[in-house]
């Protein structure tokens, strides 16, 4: 469905203005920490393996929030600019359910966005004394 | 910036590249130019072109809108949610989801249809992939990988600019400023 500007958009296309948007569904998971069960945690599992995050080792997906995806929601949030929480807080829902890319973030286990990058613990310049052999 | 595993990036006998719509879509001449205005974007920046062809099996690069599951392993997820993927050098393939409320032209901020979505913005952030840029977590680069719906963000940001002219080095007709930033850093220290 292309349209050439938003007034073409045909009134009545979606009542209500309702979207059928998959991932609405992730808004009834709001709090839900590790060690829960809740129905649709194996939904958001499926989701974080879509997008590189759970590994095809752990892609056996049950509603626990078990390690696998709490480790896939600190690299997420690490990723997307979040406080890393490891839990499902509101800024951390609002930001999964937004439209996007169907590319992976993380493509073999490897990814270069924040969660890749590698911070010097210390001034390598400042501390290092070094003597060329 | 990021790039793909293995930085892969279009060859040095490359730089002109054509590209092509999927017959069976029947395009507008209009929303056709929505993707001539996105390429132009990136040939700004970097030394290669972009040139529409009607022959859909030789072009470099090939663009369609599908709908579900098109035969690529990575089926659409109909009304927002995913909206589009592309492959990285040099696939060329370029998918978008076909049930998406896909506006091209216009202020989309002003509809009054939440799911309606900005087709240059999408078209431009997958062009990204197509030249070899992953994912960025800059907000503000198009290489960000969400995008509100009634949301309109085509400028390429410094990140994205710094990433492309990594691969492919700088237009020398661009005027901005170049890339400064790497992602490697030279020892001047002398010491080893």
């Amino acid at each position: 469905r292309i349209f050439p500007d938003t007034s073409s958009i045909p009134p009545g296309l979606f009542p209500n203005n309702a979207t059928a948007a998959a991932w609405d569904n992730f808004k009834k998971l709001s709090g839900c920490r590790a060690g829960q069960k809740l129905d649709g945690l194996n939904k958001l599992k499926q989701y974080f393996h879509d997008f590189g995050y759970i590994p095809n080792t752990f892609a056996n997906f049950t509603d626990d929030f078990d390690d696998a995806l709490e480790s896939a929601l600190k690299t997420y949030q690490q990723n997307f600019n979040l406080n890393v929480t490891g839990e499902l807080d509101e800024q951390t829902l609002s930001q999964l359910i937004k439209p996007r890319c169907g590319n992976a973030d993380i493509v073999n286990g490897t990814t270069a966005m924040n969660s890749g990058k590698w911070t010097p613990p210390f001034n390598t310049t400042s501390h290092f004394h070094t003597v060329g052999h | 910036y990021t790039f793909f595993p293995g930085s892969p990036r279009w060859p040095d006998s490359k730089r002109d590249l054509t590209y092509a719509f999927w017959p069976g879509n029947n395009l507008t001449t209009e929303a056709k130019s929505v993707f001539t205005r996105a390429f132009d974007r990136w040939s700004t920046v970097i030394p290669m072109t972009f040139a529409e062809t009607d022959s859909f099996t030789i072009a470099d690069i090939r663009i369609g809108f599908f709908s579900g599951d098109h035969g690529d392993g990575e089926p659409f997820d109909g009304v927002l949610g995913t909206l589009a993927h592309a492959f990285s050098p040099p696939s060329g393939r370029f998918h978008l989801d076909g049930d998406e409320n896909w506006v091209v032209s216009g202020d989309i901020s002003d509809s009054s249809i939440i799911s309606a979505v900005d087709l240059e913005s999408v078209a431009v952030h997958e062009i990204g992939h197509l030249l070899g840029l992953g994912h960025s977590s800059v907000e503000d680069a198009i290489m960000y990988p969400t995008i509100p719906s009634r949301t309109r963000k085509v400028e390429l940001a410094q990140d994205d600019i710094d990433g492309v002219q990594q691969l492919y080095g700088k237009n020398p007709n661009y005027n901005g400023s170049s890339s400064t930033s790497s992602v490697q850093e030279s020892d001047t220290s002398g010491a080893h």
